[in-house]
């Protein structure tokens, strides 16, 4: 089983984190210390970064691709370029193999998602994200999450999810949203339409594991104020997001990039 | 007894909420709703708001300077330069003042300090703050903070200011630093010293009041897993930064921007 994930928000924005703590592995190391005179005049770099990891006693070749320098510059103008330009020359090496006589061995890199990262503002979607997302939301399925959601109270993440969502539909911008037909079981119909009320998930990260007051130790953050806990459900959707990528909605996300995202490409390119 | 205070930072980084609970009055009205359809090509506005209040029985006359859109564009390579020039038309402003023949009734609206907000990436600092600190330091009394400190943990907070404060002296940035000398009693080198040993300050602001597990009514943010209390030094350092502007540092600020920042753009201006 392979799967690809690209995930794009600023330096900082907890990127390397929330994927170290979603497969429990460390797939990203730790930040180097960067000197005073690293100049960040860089542009956008793309990276990648690959690990075998068991997923419900399933064999899993995680590769996660890396977009640092997005959004960190001054001048951001052409930020969604490169990463672009990634998504698609994946695409070309997939025709270019399928276009091949001999074609017992395709090897797949086709990014299956974008886990692309908010600035938990409080207010809206900044110039950046909106221009990103209409750039790439035909290509790619699109994860927005709220980074570092532990920034907002319960009432001002409703109120951002709210305003985040009428934002993207403003924009005619499309996100990765579970479809129910009628084949699908009442368990998976209740599953994807929990996920549809909480999007865009709000999610918090942490390598670390602290000491809770009974004595359990859980991934999260110590606070003077108190314990933040990854995996409790009522301080953020870390469950529900690792839920949706690692176990009820895999096949769907690889599915539409093979059949519809893939194929929306590769006809307008034989067209063109 | 005037006191001209400029903030910047982008869009949702708390300047609005940190305004109004260090001098307790809403001066920043609540932001409107912004229906999806408001472009951010703006560029920056300068706004300005006044407001008469009472700090340990002295009345004081607050203007704070407002800078919407800074850092909001996708490309903000000339960010600062609107806020740089309103600082000089201000000195400029007060020049032609003094060459009056008629000097009695002189109006003071220089920028007597800008508080800068860094984000709390817990990284290092941004190219675009490095920008703009370095563009207006020797022009005005900066006071970087770290806005929204409580997103970083302690141990990150600590961190984090090392780097800023390194990146700082790197690139040869003036940030206001109060300076002791041998006429200044016990008490005022003491606080001198503490401040020193906690800049950039770590700020955190909230105009709710929530209710302790004591019953007492505090300003702060409640979370699931805990209540962030914006007066307890153990939490953020609010209180240093309210001391030092109101408090113990504000004919300072005042006397470096009439005695040597403006006299600095005077003579420089005489002479070119
Ligand atoms: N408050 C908060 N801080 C976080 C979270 N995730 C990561 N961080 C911290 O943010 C900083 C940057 O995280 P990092 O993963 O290195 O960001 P990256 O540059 O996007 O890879 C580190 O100090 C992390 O401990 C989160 O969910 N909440
Ligand atoms: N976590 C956290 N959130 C804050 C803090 N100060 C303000 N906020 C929240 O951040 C959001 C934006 O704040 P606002 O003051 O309007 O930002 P402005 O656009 O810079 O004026 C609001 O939802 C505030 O409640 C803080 O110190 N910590």
């Amino acid at each position: 089983f392979n799967f690809t994930l690209m995930v794009v928000g600023e330096s900082g924005i907890g990127k390397s984190t929330l994927i170290n703590t979603l497969f429990d592995t460390k797939i990203f190391p730790d930040h180097e210390e960067m000197p005073p005179s690293a100049e960040t005049v860089k542009g956008v770099d793309i990276t990648s970064m690959s690990a075998d990891i068991q997923e419900n006693g399933v064999k899993l070749r995680l590769t996660v691709v890396d977009t640092p320098g997005f959004g960190d510059s001054i001048n951001n103008e052409d930020a969604w370029q490169p990463i672009l330009e990634n998504i698609e020359s994946r695409f070309d090496a997939y025709l270019a193999q399928e276009n091949r006589v001999n074609r017992s061995k395709i090897s797949d890199n086709r990014i299956d998602a974008v886990i692309y990262f908010i600035k938990p503002t409080g207010h809206c979607l900044r110039a950046i994200d909106i221009e990103f997302m209409k750039r790439l939301h035909t290509k790619v399925n699109l994860i927005p999450i709220i980074a570092k959601a532990d920034t907002l109270t319960a009432r001002e993440l409703e109120l951002f999810k709210a305003k985040i969502l009428a934002d993207i539909n403003y924009h005619g911008i499309q996100i990765f949203k579970p479809v129910s037909d009628e084949f699908d079981d009442p368990e998976t119909v209740a599953d994807n339409r929990d996920i549809l009320s909480k999007i865009p998930f709000a999610v918090i990260g942490s390598e670390k594991y602290v000491e809770r007051a009974d004595g359990t130790m859980v991934r999260g953050r110590r606070y003077p104020w108190g314990i933040i806990e990854v995996e409790n459900e009522e301080h953020n959707d870390f469950i529900k997001l690792r839920q949706m990528l690692l176990r009820t909605h895999m096949e769907e996300l690889k599915d539409t990039t093979d059949m519809v995202l893939y194929e929306n490409y590769r006809t307008q390119k034989l067209l063109s």
